[in-house]
């Protein structure tokens, strides 16, 4: 799966992502991808976020809207929203990670499966990108 | 003038002792020029629409990452794409799925998103979705086109029943093929 969120110079939020599914996965199984709310999200008000991971459980625990949802109801961080619901993830034995920015461009980037291949940018600095 | 972008290639499964140097710089450089064609538009006054629809399809492109031209292959071994699209300026999306020879799903779930006038639902799936990117004259290629050795691999070593000719490279099976109906099939 791949995925990406911006903040234009209005302040409008997008995300997109793609994806080929999961390995040997039933042919017409649909995953999280295009599940609005499960692997993407955009909302001004608080993030754009984009996932990756084993969509069974990102559609279940509607993952990137949750992120979202702590920003908005509990007044959490983008950190600290996405950092929560990848751990929460993790713990019912799902394994993935999201890429998330909110409006100020605070950047999350949480996983918690071995690696996760990301990188952002920003004005005048040269593109950060890690894989483990 | 604050704008800013953040991209994933996947999640990875492979430990950093069995990762190749020389491999990881290929990944690490593949993000980088996905992260800077999502910010050169980004840069020039663009949408954020335009930059992660940009920055998906350089991704969806390359080799290396599971969307478009180097995705998983299903146990039947098809390839089936999907992709969305969120503007958090005004709550519309767009998403397709279960797509076989479009080369740039984001392309067209961004054109469901903005074409005049504009299609009354936001998820499109299978032969109505690809009729409609027809429609829109977006590309199409066939299956092998998305092959990669690697991909084909993981797919032939996944499957409890392997087809008797593994260098198939994309072959779809007959009917009378076994199916392994693990709900969390190998992989």
């Amino acid at each position: 799966t791949v995925g990406a969120v911006a903040v234009d110079r209005e302040g409008n939020i997008a995300t997109a992502t793609s994806t080929g599914g999961r390995n040997n996965k039933w042919d017409g199984r649909i995953g999280d991808t295009p599940l609005i709310g499960s692997g993407t999200w955009a909302e001004n008000a608080t993030c754009g976020v984009s996932g990756t991971g084993n969509g069974e459980f990102f559609i279940r625990y509607a993952v990137c809207h949750d992120v979202a949802s702590r920003m908005r109801y509990l007044g959490e961080s983008v950190q600290e929203a996405a950092a929560t619901v990848v751990e929460g993830l993790r713990k019912v034995e799902g394994e993935g990670g999201v890429v998330a920015v909110d409006r100020y461009g605070e950047v999350a980037m949480p996983f918690n499966s071995p690696g996760m291949y990301r990188g952002y940018i920003r004005a005048d600095m040269e593109p950060q990108v890690f894989i483990f | 003038s604050r704008f800013y972008s953040v991209i994933h290639g996947g999640v990875g499964t492979i430990l950093r002792t069995n990762f190749p140097r020389e491999e990881q710089e290929q990944y690490l450089e593949a993000l980088r020029t996905s992260l800077r064609d999502g910010f050169r538009i980004l840069e020039s006054g663009g949408t954020a629409i335009d930059a992660v629809e940009a920055a998906v399809r350089y991704m969806e492109d390359s080799p290396f990452f599971n969307a478009g031209k180097g995705a998983v292959y299903t146990i039947g071994g098809n390839i089936e794409l999907e992709a969305s699209i969120m503007d958090g300026s005004n709550h519309r999306a767009s998403a397709c799925t279960l797509l076989h020879h479009i080369r740039n799903p984001i392309t067209l779930a961004r054109t469901m998103l903005t074409t005049k006038p504009p299609v009354p639902h936001v998820f499109l799936g299978g032969a109505q979705a690809e009729a409609f990117a027809r429609d829109k004259e977006l590309e199409f290629v066939e299956q092998g086109y998305f092959y990669t050795e690697k991909r084909w691999k993981q797919h032939i070593e996944g499957l409890e029943y392997p087809p008797s000719n593994s260098e198939s490279k994309g072959t779809v099976y007959g009917k009378s093929v076994p199916r392994d109906h693990d709900p969390n099939p190998m992989g």
